[in-house]
């Protein structure tokens, strides 16, 4: 539900601060949030450049923020400890942007009942619900998925739950902290009157004849063919899985016929990026031969080749598999552009082809490493609880170079066997010599995939942990992150190869296996974790150099001066060291996320009355100071404006215009009473005249 | 292997992680400005 009124609203631009006193895996994390926001909906976030409001978070007390825009300059938004996960980021953010919680709208009686008796002393107004002149919930359905909706137990004296949903399969539902659900994006859109976003492209899943405009080439020599199923597989689709008749269908190329060469191409319709880095994710299918090949391209259009020109990004190819495969291919086009698929037939002898279906199509930037876990359900039912039901990750690298993997506890830890538990570890690696230790301010992203067809509408449950270098381990006698060989016990891959790993972080606490198996985080019976570690010391100072407290609290803003927080150029972020180019596993380009465009000061601050002066397009600018009812204004600030000032240019003009249509009024008055009299007058004398003759 | 819960092996909602703070915020996690709370 939106608070209602208009002056509650932010500009679709949010201007934001991160406060240094945020932890690092909290400043990651709200910058992946804020990813998400410009995925799903028309809000996007910028470093805070001098405009009267923004959001200032920082780390208070708990997770907490205001409802809506207060039109008060800096307005603060708290991610305090155990705050830093995804989830609720975007629920607080949400509350930022003018929504309160679900369960406390007008109707929600209808859907949930509240357990009085089981709220704690003194609780209940927590509970209390508004009437749709305080709130509005925007004509969308009651929503038990809303990651604004309690949980079961919010506020509860004992150990039963305080809401019970009217339709008990949502018990488990509500309170779910792994992101927006489709109806929160239908208000947050509806609200902010969102058509598009930043950074969602495409979504092709193949359902419409019209196959989301894609075009067969006729520079080739075969065609694409829109299938159901093959008899080499798949035999179904992967969108659907084949659970709805008369639906579902795929993009498939035989390369059980034709001549060896012969290809295929299928090329999107034209795009037109913003962000200059896409993300192009599908599934592939190979029943072919392991000859046969897949070939990624992308036609770009510009001024110097307005017909286009290929350039090859990814070539796919392997073994033959009997169930769909996760692709992620990373773009960088700038110019408008399509995605091209080929399909080329190999030497080998074929019975199928390859197929491709549930493309999606971003402006963001992949995940570096794919870990997929097949026969999961046998997993599932097999597994022990605890270490003995762990499952390990194959290794990977890190973007700088640092080894790490990932475990899997599928039946939980043996404290919490009704969840999935999951830990990031540092391992031995090539690298081990060219690195820093301990490793400093790598965050590792854990993403358990909603395999949902439409990437606006997936849902994944994801967690982020973050290597601090001067974490202690428990015995306080070595750093936590250090060299895996100096820290970590001896394993060995299933190949037999030893290795070291170091002590794991995570969270026993990761998914439950309710929620594990609703949406579509199981399909195919795989399930698939997103990994990435990536350098975020560039956020070990986020704050901009001057001090955003300056706006703080307009009605003293005359008493507040800008601070110039020096401290930003003389801490020193522990960046690692690397003398070598870092051996790799990643295929793609892998850019990290965007630094914090935080405002450079000018050479000579032309500012004056205390503006603060940063630079755009290169060149200095003056942001001035204002208030509620005064502001400077001018190039260099130099002209003071006020309320008060206008209110007595209005007051006195208004008093001048009176005066003189008074002075106008009279004057006509009295010639009009003169010439009147003179009438009379001479009427008079004329009627004497008459009577006299 | 060492392993650390960063969760301490409860799945702590916001409020209760703010209710362990002590805060009473209203809804557990909504604060107000001087004129909303009139």
């Amino acid at each position: 539900n939106s608070i209602i009124g208009d002056n509650y609203r932010w500009p679709h631009v949010v201007p934001y601060v991160l406060e240094d006193s945020l932890e690092m895996n909290a400043k990651g994390l709200i910058l992946k949030a804020f990813e998400q926001y410009r995925l799903k909906t028309c809000i996007d976030f910028r470093p805070w450049e001098g405009e009267k409001n923004y959001i200032s978070v920082f780390k208070g007390s708990g997770c907490w923020s205001y409802v809506g825009n207060l039109q008060e300059g800096l307005q603060q938004l708290s991610i305090g400890a155990n705050c830093d996960r995804i989830g609720t980021i975007q629920h607080e953010f949400l509350h930022a942007l003018g929504f309160w919680h679900e369960q406390s709208r007008s109707d929600r009686d209808d859907y949930v009942s509240i357990i009085w008796d089981r709220i704690q002393p003194g609780k209940d107004h927590n509970f209390n619900k508004y009437d749709d002149k305080t709130s509005d919930s925007l004509n969308v359905p009651y929503d038990y998925d809303s990651v604004m909706h309690y949980s079961q137990n919010a506020f509860r004296n004992g150990t039963e739950p305080t809401i019970i949903t009217n339709i008990p399969d949502f018990m488990d539902v509500i309170g779910q902290r792994m992101d927006f659900s489709d109806y929160d994006l239908q208000k947050l859109n509806r609200l902010y009157n969102c058509t598009s976003s930043l950074s969602f492209m495409d979504t092709c899943s193949f359902e419409l004849e019209n196959i989301c405009g894609m075009i067969q080439s006729s520079d080739d020599s075969s065609d694409w063919q829109r299938l159901s199923q093959v008899p080499a597989g798949p035999n179904t689709d992967h969108t659907n899985m084949g659970e709805c008749e008369d639906s579902g269908y795929f993009m498939h190329f035989n390369t059980s016929a034709g001549a060896v060469g012969s290809t295929a191409i299928l090329e999107s319709r034209i795009l037109y990026p913003k962000r200059g880095f896409q993300c192009l994710q599908f599934y592939f299918y190979n029943s072919g031969h392991e000859s046969d090949r897949l070939y990624v391209w992308v036609r770009e259009y510009t001024s110097a080749h307005p017909n286009g020109t290929l350039r090859l990004i990814e070539e796919i190819k392997g073994s033959p598999a009997s169930y769909w495969q996760l692709h992620h291919v990373s773009l960088n086009v700038t110019s408008k552009f399509r995605v091209v698929f080929q399909g080329t037939r190999g030497s080998g002898s074929s019975n199928g082809g390859l197929s491709v279906d549930d493309i999606n199509l971003s402006e963001t930037q992949c995940p570096h490493h794919v870990w997929h876990i097949r026969n999961f359900t046998y997993l599932l039912n097999t597994s022990p609880a605890g270490t003995a039901g762990r499952i390990y990750s194959p290794p990977f690298y890190s973007s700088k170079g640092y080894a790490f993997q990932v475990s899997l506890y599928v039946n939980g830890t043996t404290d919490n066997p009704f969840n999935l538990a999951i830990y990031l570890y540092l391992i031995s690696g090539a690298n081990d010599d060219q690195l820093q230790w301990p490793c400093a301010w790598q965050q590792g992203t854990m993403i358990l995939l909603d395999q949902h067809p439409d990437i606006r509408q997936r849902m994944s449950n994801q967690r982020s942990i973050t290597t601090d270098p001067l974490t202690l381990s428990d015995s306080s006698s070595t750093y936590f992150w250090d060299r895996p060989d100096k820290v970590g016990s001896i394993a060995s891959f299933p190949n037999g190869t030893t290795f070291m790993r170091g002590p794991g972080s995570g969270t026993s606490a990761f998914l439950t296996h309710q929620r594990l198996k609703s949406r579509n985080f199981i399909k195919e019976d795989s399930v698939y974790i997103l990994l990435t570690m990536e350098d975020i010391s560039h956020l070990l100072s986020t704050q901009p150099s001057v001090s955003p407290t300056f706006f703080m609290n307009t009605s003293s803003a005359n008493t507040i001066k800008p601070t110039f927080n020096t401290s930003a150029t003389t801490k020193s972020p522990m960046r690692p060291t690397t003398t070598t180019r870092p051996v790799t596993t990643a295929s793609v380009p892998l850019t990290e996320e965007p630094e914090m465009d935080v405002p450079d000061s000018c050479p000579d601050n032309p500012c004056e009355n205390d503006g603060v002066c940063i630079m755009v397009d290169r060149g200095p600018e003056c942001r001035c100071p204002a208030g509620d009812d005064w502001w400077y204004m001018g190039e260099k600030c130099e002209r003071k404006g006020s309320a008060q000032e206008n209110t007595v240019i209005a007051v006195s003009s208004t008093v001048a215009v009176f005066v003189v249509m008074l002075v106008v009024t009279i004057t006509t008055a009295v010639c009009l009473k003169k010439k009147y009299s003179q009438v009379k007058e001479n009427g008079e004398s004329l009627n004497l005249e008459v009577n006299r003759w | 292997t060492t392993e650390i819960d960063v969760d301490g092996g409860i799945d702590q909602d916001i409020f209760d992680i703010n209710e362990a703070l002590g805060l009473d915020l209203f809804e557990g996690d909504i604060k107000f400005d001087g004129m909303q709370e009139r």
